[in-house]
C-alpha cells in the first residue's frame, strides 16, 4: 500500500496548477523512492517530468509499485478544498480503484476526507538520455517567466542563443522585434536572485513560446529555473525542489525550413 | 517560417 504525507498541500497544489494544461490524463507511479510522472502533450512536443522523493514525504511507505492513474482536472478539484497549509496524506491500496486524499489544518480541528477514482491509463514512456548539455543557464524563475510573456505578445518563437557574451532571447513578429540580453549576476545576500550562465560551446536554438509559457506555471514551486541547451536537441527546462525533487519540462526544438 | 520538431525524434523507448 501507499501512504505519503506532505507537510504542505501548497507542493502538490502547485505541481498540479504547473502540468494540468500540458497533460490532461497521467500516471503517478509510486515505489519505495517516491512518485514519479511522465507524460508528453498530445502533439508529443512537450514532456514533463517529474519526481518527489520520498525524502518530500514524511512519513512515506510504499511497499509495491503502483501507478494511480489520474486525471488532473478531477484531482485539481479535489485539491481546491485543501487550505495550501494542510497537512496531505495520499493512501492508495496495492491494486487501487481510487487514491484517499486526506487534508488536515495546522490545529488538528478539521480533517476532510476525498476518494478519487482512478483510471487506468496505457502510457508510453519514453527513455531521456543522460546529455552533457553544452550550454546551463541559472536564474530567477520570475525572470523567465517575464521574458516568456513579454516575448510572446510579439511572437510564437523564441530563439535563445548562449555564448560567451552571455544569454539572449530575441524573438521576431509582425509587430517588430525583441531582444532580451542577460549577463551573469550574483548576489551573496539574495542568491535566489543569481544568474548563472555555464557555457562550453555556443548555442542558438528556437522554441515555441506557447509551451514555455506553461511551463512557466511552475514557477511558483521553485524560485530559480535552469534552462539546458545544446545544439540540435530538446531544452530542458528544471524547477528544483527540496530534497532533491524535481519538475522538469523537455521541449522539442522549431528548425528552419 | 519554422517547422515544430517532436520529442519522438530525440526520446527514445527505454
Amino acid at each position: 500500500m501507499l501512504e505519503a504525507r506532505l507537510e504542505q498541500a501548497a507542493l502538490l497544489k502547485k505541481v498540479v496548477d504547473a502540468i494540468k494544461e500540458l497533460v490532461q490524463e497521467c500516471n503517478f507511479d509510486c515505489n519505495d523512492s517516491g512518485i514519479g510522472l511522465q507524460a508528453m502533450d498530445n502533439s508529443h512536443v512537450a514532456l514533463v517530468s517529474m519526481f518527489l522523493k520520498s525524502e518530500s514525504f514524511s512519513p512515506f511507505r510504499c511497499d509495491r509499485n503502483i501507478a494511480l492513474g489520474i486525471n488532473l482536472n478531477a484531482l485539481q478539484k479535489v485539491l481546491r478544498a485543501a487550505q495550501n497549509e494542510d497537512i496531505l496524506t495520499l493512501k492508495a491500496e496495492d491494486a487501487p480503484d481510487v487514491v484517499n486524499l486526506v487534508f488536515e489544518n495546522a490545529t488538528a480541528d478539521r480533517i476532510s476526507e476525498y476518494d478519487l477514482k482512478l483510471m487506468d491509463i496505457d502510457q508510453e514512456h519514453l527513455g531521456i538520455p543522460d546529455t552533457d548539455y553544452a550550454a546551463q543557464i541559472s536564474m530567477p524563475s520570475s525572470e523567465f517567466q517575464r521574458i516568456t510573456r513579454d516575448l510572446s505578445a510579439i511572437s510564437e518563437s523564441v530563439t535563445i542563443e548562449c555564448n560567451k557574451e552571455g544569454v539572449s532571447f530575441a524573438c521576431e513578429g509582425d509587430i517588430g522585434k525583441g531582444n532580451i540580453k542577460l549577463r551573469q549576476y550574483t548576489n551573496v545576500d539574495k542568491p535566489a536572485e543569481n544568474v548563472e550562465v555555464n557555457m562550453t560551446e555556443p548555442v542558438a536554438l528556437t522554441f515555441a513560446l506557447k509551451y514555455l509559457g506553461n511551463f512557466c506555471k511552475a514557477s511558483g514551486l521553485s524560485e530559480q529555473v535552469r534552462l539546458c541547451l545544446s545544439n540540435e536537441v530538446p531544452l530542458m527546462v528544471e524547477y528544483a525542489l527540496a530534497n532533491n525533487s524535481y519538475i522538469r519540462f523537455y521541449l522539442a526544438p522549431k528548425i528552419g525550413d | 517560417k519554422s517547422r515544430q520538431q517532436t520529442l519522438g525524434k530525440f526520446f527514445g523507448k527505454p
